[in-house]
């Protein structure tokens, strides 16, 4: 564990919280999409079946209890809750999951470095992670007033992932033999969707104006 | 930890 990786660990909790605590508090769900939520569910239950198989140390075991506690949590408000699920975008959240879904299953068939269920599962959450914030970007850009919890959210989600690079130049200068070349590149891949959207995230915020992505 | 080793981050 390097301070890069607990960083970025901690700031990927970090963003599910302030979601949390935005839902909770404002009882609204406005802004947020389901399928990114969704398919975030989807990442942690694939990449996280080893809970059952291979034990790492208990901060990891805690943290990847945490993820999918929270995340399930989130999808819960907004599916049933009986205040915040009214304020749901549904018309505005039309991505649709198969265009990502498909093609990370197909390409973590192909392009994995073992062929067996656990390993296959593993590595399409990886892929699929990397893809996963599209169905939210797409329905921030079609929102006309971005809260700042929501933008908030969103910036800590690409903050996360590019302390994970850092993190993985750390540990490539100092564990002999540490390589992991299909993470890296999803990992960048990651990184680049959130590009757009921290311009304009740092140009409003320099300007002090409300954040609104352009069409 | 060179490929699938590398199972030990979030």
């Amino acid at each position: 564990m390097n301070i890069f990786r607990l960083a970025g660990d901690m700031t990927h909790l970090l963003s599910i919280i302030v979601l949390l605590l935005k839902m909770n508090a404002t009882r609204s769900c406005r802004g947020v999409s389901l399928k990114t939520q969704e398919l975030y569910a989807v990442v942690f239950v694939c990449r996280y079946l080893d809970l059952f198989t291979n034990f790492i140390s208990l901060y990891n075991t805690v943290m990847k209890l945490i993820f999918l506690a929270s995340t399930f949590t989130i999808i819960y408000w907004m599916r049933f809750h009986k205040v915040i699920r009214v304020t749901y975008d549904r018309e505005q959240d039309t991505f649709r999951y198969q265009f990502l879904v498909l093609p990370c299953l197909v390409l973590a068939m192909v392009l994995n470095s073992e062929f067996t269920v656990m390993e296959v599962l593993w590595t399409f959450s990886i892929y699929l992670e990397a893809v996963a914030i599209l169905p939210q970007l797409v329905l921030l850009q079609r929102t006309n007033n971005i809260d700042n919890l929501t933008g908030n959210y969103v910036f800590l989600l690409g903050s996360y992932r590019a302390l994970y690079i850092l993190n993985w130049i750390y540990r490539f200068m100092t564990e002999p033999n540490y390589r992991q070349y299909l993470v890296w590149i999803s990992g960048i891949v990651q990184t680049i969707v959130y590009i757009d959207f921290f311009y304009y995230y740092i140009k409003s915020w320099r300007n002090n104006e409300k954040l609104s992505l352009p069409a | 930890a060179a490929g699938k080793g590398a199972h030990d981050e979030l």
